[in-house]
């Protein structure tokens, strides 16, 4: 619908202020759409939005952690995908002009589409349980956290990840960079998601 | 494709345009 839309659209619109916006380098922000499942009455997080920036270093952090193997299965996800979107059968392999390789970020960002949250688990729900933003800054205290995501994160990459709670969900910051925890940025997301503009 | 949801969809569809942008623009 037209009302679905313009949301998304907005949505896009606030992520992008963020990031671009902000102080820090953050390499992406998601939008977790609060929701209850009807059938369970569980609270649920999925997937509203997201806005990838990218890093800096793409091209140095590429090979940290993927393989060949690795490599050719992304590539072969994103040509699916791109068929998906587009409509168009997918090109083979060696017939696509725009094959570059997939960055662990670019990955993690894309695995993320697919994931959901229920009641309170991960470090999003923890962020939406408790009504506060949940900040870990460190590739080894998100190595170690309680949360599959986060440690998913940190494998990927990232070394800061903030989830901050909104109205209707969840904002969630992520960087491979390292940045401490600042109330600006915080504050910054409460209002541009609380403002209905 | 119907079983993709329209968010999902929405922002694949513009991540995907974007990354292309980026590669090509590299």
């Amino acid at each position: 619908s037209s009302t679905a839309c313009f949301n998304q659209e907005t949505l896009q619109y606030r992520l992008q202020a963020v990031i671009e916006g902000a102080r820090e380098s953050w390499t992406y922000a998601i939008f977790w759409q609060s929701s209850v499942d009807a059938a369970t009455g569980a609270s649920l997080l999925a997937w509203g939005d997201g806005y990838y920036r990218g890093c800096d270093d793409d091209k140095r952090k590429l090979r940290g952690a993927s393989t060949a193997a690795d490599q050719e299965h992304r590539k072969r996800v994103l040509r699916e995908l791109n068929s998906l979107i587009s409509g168009a059968p997918p090109p083979a392999a060696d017939e696509d002009a725009v094959d570059e390789e997939v960055t662990d970020t670019e990955w993690f960002f894309l695995v993320s589409m697919a994931q959901s949250f229920v009641d309170g688990a991960g470090l999003p729900g923890h962020a939406l349980l408790t009504a506060s933003a949940a900040w870990v800054a460190g590739a080894d205290r998100l190595a170690s956290a309680a949360c599959e995501r986060a440690r998913q994160a940190q494998a990927f990459g990232i070394q800061t990840m903030a989830c901050i709670p909104v109205g209707g969900g969840v904002v969630e910051l992520g960087s491979t960079g390292l940045i401490y925890h600042n109330a600006e940025i915080t504050g910054k997301v409460r209002a541009l998601f609380t403002s209905g503009t | 494709s119907r079983a993709v949801p329209q968010a999902r969809k929405a922002s694949l569809a513009r991540f995907l345009e974007k990354r292309k942008e980026r590669v090509t623009s590299a």
